[in-house]
């Protein structure tokens, strides 16, 4: 599968952008978090594209937003 | 007492296409 660039996600409508960002993150968050991993995705999809892109080149990134979004996940269950 | 937030986060499945926070409204 060949990287997700900025001009591909430029090319795509909004709802489709989300999509192709989804599609790619959530092998790589299945991988850390199977059970949460759809949950995790959904969270992460709220935040701006080009962080998103960012995250994908930077599995450092990616893995530290993924453990705060399972720390918001959890503290959201809790309640 | 407040209900509003029991369906987040809106979860995503490969393949089916994402309606992310646009699904929160019936």
């Amino acid at each position: 599968q060949e990287p997700l660039t900025s001009s591909m996600l430029a090319a795509a409508p909004p709802q489709e952008q989300k999509q192709l960002l989804g599609e790619r993150l959530y092998p790589l968050i299945h991988s850390m978090h199977s059970a949460l991993a759809g949950k995790i995705t959904g969270m992460l999809l709220e935040i701006d594209n080009s962080e998103l892109l960012h995250m994908l080149e930077s599995p450092e990134s990616l893995h530290a937003k993924v453990e705060e979004a399972v720390a918001v996940l959890q503290a959201h269950q809790a309640k | 007492s407040n209900g509003s937030s029991i369906s987040w986060p809106p979860e995503f499945h490969p393949g089916v296409p994402w309606k992310g926070l646009q699904n929160i409204d019936p």
